[in-house]
Order: C-alpha cells, then structure tokens, then sequence
C-alpha cells in the first residue's frame, strides 16, 4: 500500500 | 483536493467561526469545554510544525496558521477575557487518559521514527479523542444551547466528510491510503454519532439539545 503525502491534509 | 476535502475543511473553518460569534455574542464561554480546546491546540501545533519543512500549498499554509492561531485566541477568550464565564467544576475529563495512551500510540505507530513524524502521529491520535472532554460535558450538563450544537455538528461534519475524501483519493489516486489517519477518523467520526443523533432529530427540528435523562 501505499501512503499519500499526508502534509496535504489539514 | 477535492470537493469533500474542500467542504470538510470549510466546514472545520465554519465550526471555528461559529464558536467564535458564539462566544461574541452572549459574552460567554458557557457550555464549552476548556480542555477540548487546550487539547485542539496541541493537536494542530504538533500537526503543523510541517510549515517549516513542507511547502504544500498557499491555501495548505494559510488554513494551517489560522487553526492554530484562532484556537489559541479562543483559549485566551476563555481563560482571560470571559474567564467568569467559564466553570471548571463541570469541565472535570482527565485529559491524562488522553494524552499517555495517545503518546504511547504515537510511538508505536507513525511512518518514520524521526521527531516531526511521531508528533504527527501524536497529533493525529489526539484529534481523535479531542472532543472528549466537551461531549462529556455535554452529557454532565444535559443540555446545551443551540449556537455549541451548531459548532459541534460542523466540527462532527468535518471529520466526517474526511471519509469520503479518503475513499474518493484511493480510487483517484492508485490506491493510495493513510492507515493512520483513516483509522484515527473513523474513530472520531464514531464519536459524533450519539451527538448526531439527537441533533438531527431535536435541534434541526427546531427543539432545544437535550439529553434523555
């Protein structure tokens, strides 16, 4: 799996 | 971004303003909890320490620094400007309960063992659980007025538009998921579901929030 840039969310 | 990500944020943006004009315009802090708010500031101060290292975007950035820095305003509101206003004697959740369970999650689950990531690992953890101490409030005091119901249901609302927002980036983004912060939602988001419950069927039909006894 593999994990979205979560810097992107608030 | 997309749509139930923008209206998730807004919605996070709207539950904010509502507890401001709350707080305003009876020029009180009754009925909110403190601590929930003291825990908010912790959570997005841990969570955004990023601003320094990750340059996302202008509306990534800006939305950061006004949650951190209207949360704080609402703890200054509360302990000095309204601070009459506020009763301590109801608002009696051990957040110790939250933050050494959370802190110990956050060791143990994070992406990389590096201090920014565990923290926001931490922080996410504690979001989770943040709402807490003012939903037992809530259910100590039994009632509340409609303007924090309203505050709670956007707050609520928020996190629950974050789920379709996961599911809509996992088909649109070669299946990419966030295991932390899906986990950690879903938990949130089922920590409204009581709320919920009463808020649509009594204050959206224009009752006063009451508890059963």
């Amino acid at each position: 799996i593999q994990q979205p840039d979560h810097h992107d969310e608030l | 971004m997309n749509i139930f990500r923008l209206l998730g944020d807004l919605s996070h943006l709207a539950s904010i303003l509502i507890l401001l004009h709350k707080i305003q315009t009876t020029r009180s802090c009754r009925g909110i909890s403190f601590k929930t708010q003291a825990l908010y500031v912790t959570v997005f101060v841990t969570r955004y320490l990023d601003i320094f290292t990750d340059w996302v975007s202008l509306y990534n950035f800006t939305m950061k620094i006004f949650f951190i820095a209207s949360t704080c305003y609402i703890l200054y509101l509360m302990k000095m400007k309204y601070r009459p206003t506020h009763d301590p004697s109801i608002d009696t959740f051990r957040v110790e309960y939250l933050l050494g369970p959370c802190a110990l999650l956050a060791l143990l689950f994070h992406y990389r063992f590096t201090v920014l990531e565990v923290l926001w690992s931490f922080s996410i953890f504690l979001e989770s659980v943040a709402i807490l101490p003012q939903l037992f409030m809530l259910q100590r005091t039994g009632e509340a007025e409609t303007i924090t119901t309203h505050y709670l249901a956007a707050l609520g609302a928020y996190r629950a538009l974050y789920i379709p927002n996961w599911i809509y980036r996992y088909f649109t983004e070669s299946g990419q998921i966030d295991p932390i912060a899906v986990t950690a939602g879903l938990v949130q988001t089922a920590l409204y579901l009581d709320f919920f419950y009463v808020y649509f069927t009594k204050v959206l039909q224009g009752q006063k929030f009451e508890l059963p006894a």
